[in-house]
Formats: C-alpha cells, sequence, structure tokens
C-alpha cells in the first residue's frame, strides 16, 4: 500500500 | 483492484483520429492505461462504444499489461495508423 501511494501519476497522451 | 469482465470493442477507423485521452500505464498510480476523455468527432466518439473510466488490457490482441505509458500509448497508435486493418480491437474493462 506504501508502496502504492508514492508511485508517480501519469501524464495524458492524446490519440 | 475489481476488473469486471473484459469486453471487446471494435472501433472502426472513420475518422483521421481516434479521440481518445489515456492515461496510466505500468510504474504509475494508474497501472493500466485508462480512457480520461473521448474528443467530439473521433472515432471513438462516433463509434460509442468506449467509456471514460475504462481501461484497456489489450490492442489488436496485444496485451498492454505491464507496459509503462509510453510504450502503451505507442501499441495504441500504430494501431490505429497501420493499414493492415480498419477498425481497432480494444479489449476493455470497467473499474470498481
Amino acid at each position: 500500500r506504501e508502496k502504492r501511494l508514492t508511485l508517480p501519476p501519469s501524464e495524458i497522451t492524446l490519440l | 483492484m475489481g476488473v469486471m469482465e473484459p469486453t471487446l470493442v471494435r472501433v472502426p477507423k472513420c475518422a483521421s483520429t481516434l479521440g481518445i485521452a489515456v492515461e496510466g500505464g505500468a510504474n504509475t498510480r494508474q497501472p493500466l492505461p485508462r480512457i480520461a476523455t473521448i474528443q467530439k468527432g473521433g472515432c471513438a466518439h462516433i463509434s460509442g462504444q468506449l467509456r471514460v473510466g475504462q481501461v484497456i488490457l489489450e490492442v489488436n490482441g496485444v496485451s498492454l499489461k505491464g507496459m509503462e505509458h509510453r510504450d502503451a500509448t505507442r501499441v495504441i497508435a500504430e494501431a490505429f495508423k497501420t493499414k493492415d486493418k480498419d477498425y481497432v480491437d480494444f479489449l476493455i474493462a470497467e473499474i470498481n
């Protein structure tokens, strides 16, 4: 759970 | 993570853009690519089967699991670009 909290947000790509 | 039963959605290439914004990928808070927005006038909007919030499990049979954002979006872009098919198959799932 702690690991999950430290994951960065993702960028968003328009396709 | 509760993944509901996957659904195969075939989106015809009926417009010049696919028209989806995708977020997520391996090593992010959103480990599977998720449809963030659907653009009016794009193939996804016209075909009317994809929804914001759905995650994309496979594209033309290629699993996106474990792929980082850049690679997953490249797979989607290449599936749209290839002239081999006049559609893109998405295996999508709703997330609880």
